[in-house]
């Protein structure tokens, strides 16, 4: 059965989309099937995996918003350049889903519904969410087993992190009791600056055993790969990138191995 | 009179909040009175000048929220450690702003109005707007004069203009027909990549002339000045970052001087 987590932290910039897409295709290529669902209006992970903006094509916003099943997700779920791995794509329409969800009876388990039918069809899911805590955030965090907080050692990351770790209380306090914190990713980690390592020494001591051993170091193939539709691992396997991600996926399989 | 400048991109992790406070700040440096609006749930550019979480504080939320001119604005505003820079704080609650606004009428009107019987105070006023493009943004695009977007030299950022310049004029078209574009100013740019260089060429080729010259390198000082709760003048004034700000704030005033 397929594992559901919800890739989020409503700091902008943080590296959730880059995590997203290149964690799924690192479990992809190690012949797992791997479903990413795009929940950011700014379909980022669509454009990055070479879905550009074309308003004939069925997106997530046409299966949250329909009314009853008649957009069941499996009619909108797309294969990928890599095999194992497939795309729930998001378009612009998304920004005003929450707003036209609001009035709905349960509108924080639309996600969840819409995944139930086809979850066991793969072993992990990830949900690529937004840099807020609204309604599609929400909806992620209600659908997901676990959360995976994607994190830069910088003051301001940090800063937002208590509000995060207030919303997951939340809403395992509700919403959706089983959601546990799957771990704190640090990216765009450079261990030669102070405030580098000062903040993942904090992030360590106050998470016990909850961040991640390894860290993405900052490499701009990472930041290329996007332009060209490709994980790294498809762009440049021998980069430091795409070595930090295939290293986080043999973590997240050791992680859950023992579950 | 007042120039109202929205600081604003809905693609996360670009540099508004840093731009926000380090362009006023050089501005109020250069003894013009300044006011810097927390337009973000997220309360970065309110903690970055010291103003930690202190729910017995009223913030832009409650002038927001309060049924007609209850909370004036001007009850709000508080000055900082730099003098001629002034701050209307946010609060987290500004997240469920958005949701509270939505039935009232000119729900898009409400930042503009605030801001009318103050504006004449300043020189300058600034709005730090979320990583949206919500009702927040939207109440920031239709108070202001124009938008300032920092942008990153990374293919995802760039991805996201076309949204952005399709909101400006869908906004310029009606809410707001005054609205221009300041200028695009490339954050954290980094010359020696390949992907900075394509980038930035691309933009200036785009938007002609609104390109500002002076471009903003990364510069490990300012991701460390709001952990000291100062704008980076005063933590580091002789600093890369500082540097840039100062001439970014020269060239904004040579923009207008001709206005
Ligand atoms: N380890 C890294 N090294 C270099 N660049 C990176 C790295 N991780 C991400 N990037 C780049 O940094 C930028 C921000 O990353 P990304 O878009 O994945 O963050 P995000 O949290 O999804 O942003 P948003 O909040 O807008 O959704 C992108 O341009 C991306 O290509
Ligand atoms: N030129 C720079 N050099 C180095 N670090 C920078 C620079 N500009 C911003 N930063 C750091 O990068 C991170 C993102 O910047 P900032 O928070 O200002 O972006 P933002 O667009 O306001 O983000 P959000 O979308 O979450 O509001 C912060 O940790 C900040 O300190
Ligand atoms: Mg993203
Ligand atoms: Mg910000």
């Amino acid at each position: 059965l397929a594992k559901i987590i919800a890739v989020a932290n409503q700091k902008g910039g943080v590296g959730k989309t880059t995590t997203a897409i290149n964690l799924a295709a690192s479990l992809a290529a190690a012949e797992l099937p791997v479903l990413l669902v795009d929940c950011d209006a700014q379909s980022n992970t669509s454009a990055s995996l070479g879905f550009y903006r074309d308003p004939s094509r069925s997106s997530l916003y046409h299966a949250l918003v329909a009314e009853s099943d008649d957009i069941p997700l499996s009619t909108v779920v797309r294969p990928t350049c890599l095999e194992n791995l497939w795309l729930v794509p998001a378009d612009r329409n998304l920004a005003g889903a929450a707003i036209e969800l609001i009035s709905r009876e349960n509108r924080e388990f639309q996600l969840r519904d819409l995944l139930e039918p086809i979850k066991s069809r793969y072993s992990y899911i990830f949900l690529d969410c937004p840099p807020a805590l609204d309604l599609l955030t929400l909806n992620a965090l209600v659908a997901a087993d676990s959360i995976l907080v994607p994190l830069q050692c910088e003051y301001l990351a940090l800063e937002g992190i208590s509000a995060l770790i207030e919303t997951l209380d939340r809403v395992r306090g509700g919403l959706n009791p089983r959601l546990e914190l799957e771990g704190i990713l640090l990216t765009m980690f450079d261990d030669r600056t102070n405030l580098g390592r000062q903040v993942a020494a904090e992030l360590r001591t106050h998470f016990p055993g909850k961040v991640f051993d390894t860290t993405i170091p900052r490499n701009v193939r990472l930041a290329e790969a996007p332009s060209h539709g490709k994980p790294i691992l498809l762009y440049d396997v021998r980069s430091k990138g795409a070595e930090a991600y295939i290293q986080v996926a043999k973590e997240l399989l050791a992680r859950n191995a023992n579950a």
